[in-house]
């Protein structure tokens, strides 16, 4: 299992639909200071179920959404969807390749859809956990994240074995 | 229950003392339970020694060895729970050249069973990138995706 | 009392402004009181807006925005309040190739009034030094010091 | 006024006596992980006054003495020495030249001197307060902590500027 695309639009500084196709291996993203590169982390993050908007640097949900520059008016909808190749049939779905979509409007509506099929942020949850993958554990290091499994109390560290028990 | 966390605790301690020795090229770690009798709720401490000195509080490392420690413990975890991808956000700020050549080396193999969606901009770590992408912001405010040469990218490295 | 307070207030950002400017090459940042009628006890919040942005949450600033906007203030209070020397340990380790040059030109314009003692390996900062000194630990634990010639230099630079 | 010099013995990593000199200007200070750089703004802050062992990076004061390596044993004492210029008058001491001196033995006695004559830790801390120097303030920035100025309470950025005034 690994990633093959992220597709963005309207998510933070994404204004205009975006695509980041990948291989396995190791992707690298450069770029200059405050250009969009931890915006992609949090697009994973984002669509993969993250539910804290503080995870997200945020104060409010509605923060994701595109909020206009000098030159351009703020959107009224973020969209992230990530499609990940299934042919080891790592998921227990019938596809060979999965991608998860979410929506978030200004109203503060939400549509969550699975290979464009509807269905609630939970189903997305469940999807995921139980793969060690994306909002817990240790499989997306934020930036200045990475002291932290140093300085947490040993109880935190604990639960972090855990997790990966 | 118990005996699945001492189990991981056991695997990810093995690995944990491998990949630090890797990274840093000699020396030893340890993750010790604070209570071995109580293995549902002991915490875990983490004793390191980098090499040549002797071992200390977490405190009085270094801000690159306190990165390094705690690169070494994220790769142990996966190497003993494989995630299919990792993203990693600038994790190797705080290491000098020779440290972020351990790390990328490091990287590149682990990168045999794990997609790395790596953010940096250290030369030794884009070395070992396969695929590159460059993030910009020409219209201010807006990002927008480029495919990065090779040459770009030296000039980009720090 | 609050007299003073607030003229100190009044200084620190107008400094504040300049000195964003000068970093940001642009933009717009203030100190706002959050309750201006009770000046003995009014906390002080910082609002940002990088150049072509909006203003936007301090939070959702990128790491190098955050720590060239933490630099300004601290340069702004330097600028009001001047100390004889001041100590900076790897404080420009988030910023891109062009803010470190932009950071290294302000610290040799405030370098005429006030001394710094810098730890650094990034090349801008390295460039704007006067003095330099090397510390190795050829002997395992034990540090020394060296005086570094500018090949070396260029070498550790990153 | 500037600093002149540093001489530094048994503390932290520096297990021999070591001494940095000085100019007015950029004094850079750079070496490989590990290699002491950060010891060196320990060391000052620690001559300075400083009274927390925390923001030495310790856990009690007896950290800061050189605890030995694989090679060498520990020592029994940690000292350090600033030498300020004073030709401008700036501190009210009739001295062309200051030099502050602290020393820790692991029995946990301190030894404070101003140009040799033994004082006590206060008077190192009354020459310095209202310099807007050391400890207090925002003369010394320690590795990782420049963030901090942002992330703290607004209440907290208050006195940061109370101590400008
Ligand atoms: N909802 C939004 N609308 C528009 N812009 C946003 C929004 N949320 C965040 N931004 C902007 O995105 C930028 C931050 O991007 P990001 O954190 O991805 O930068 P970065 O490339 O990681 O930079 P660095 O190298 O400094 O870490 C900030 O300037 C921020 O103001
Ligand atoms: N009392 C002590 N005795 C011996 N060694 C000590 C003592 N206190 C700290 N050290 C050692 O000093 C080293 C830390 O040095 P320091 O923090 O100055 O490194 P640095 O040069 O700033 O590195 P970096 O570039 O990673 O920030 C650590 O390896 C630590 O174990
Ligand atoms: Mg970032
Ligand atoms: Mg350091």
């Amino acid at each position: 299992m690994y990633l093959k695309k992220l597709e963005v639009q309207g998510f933070k500084s994404f204004a205009d639909k975006t695509k980041l196709e990948f291989k396995p291996g190791i992707i690298l993203v450069v770029g200059p200071n405050g250009s969009g590169k931890s915006n992609i982390t949090d697009a994973i993050r984002w669509v993969l179920g993250e539910q804290s908007i503080k995870s997200l640097r945020g104060d409010k949900m509605e923060d994701v959404i595109f909020a206009g520059s000098e030159q351009r008016r703020s959107l009224g909808m973020a969209e992230v969807s990530l499609t990940v190749d299934n042919s080891s049939g790592f998921f227990p779905l019938e596809y060979n390749e999965i991608t998860v979509t979410r929506r978030l409007y200004r109203s503060g509506e939400s549509d969550y859809l699975i290979n464009r099929v509807p269905c609630r942020l939970r189903d997305i949850h469940e999807l995921f956990m139980d793969t060690g993958i994306g909002r817990e554990g240790f499989s997306i290091i934020g930036q200045g994240k990475v002291d932290e499994v140093l300085s947490v109390k040993p109880e935190a560290r604990r639960s972090l074995l855990e997790e990966a028990a | 229950m118990a005996r699945k966390f001492k189990e991981t605790y056991v695997q990810v301690n093995q690995a944990f003392r491998e990949v630090f020795v890797q990274l840093f090229g000699g020396g030893r770690a340890e993750l010790v339970l604070c209570e071995p009798d109580y293995l549902l709720e002991t915490g875990v401490e983490i004793i390191v020694q980098p090499p040549g000195k002797k071992t200390q509080n977490l405190s009085l490392l270094s801000g690159g060895e306190r990165a390094l420690t705690a690169i070494a413990l994220l790769m142990a975890m996966l190497k003993v729970r494989p995630s299919p991808f990792c993203v990693l956000d600038e994790i190797e700020s705080n290491l000098d050249e020779a440290n972020v050549q351990r790390f990328a080396d490091l990287l590149s193999d682990f990168a045999k069973e794990t997609q790395f969606i790596v953010i940096s901009h250290r030369k030794g770590t884009m070395e070992a990138a396969h695929v590159l992408y460059g993030v910009t912001m020409e219209e201010t405010g807006v990002s927008r995706l480029v495919s990065v040469k090779l040459e770009d990218v030296e000039k980009e490295a720090s």
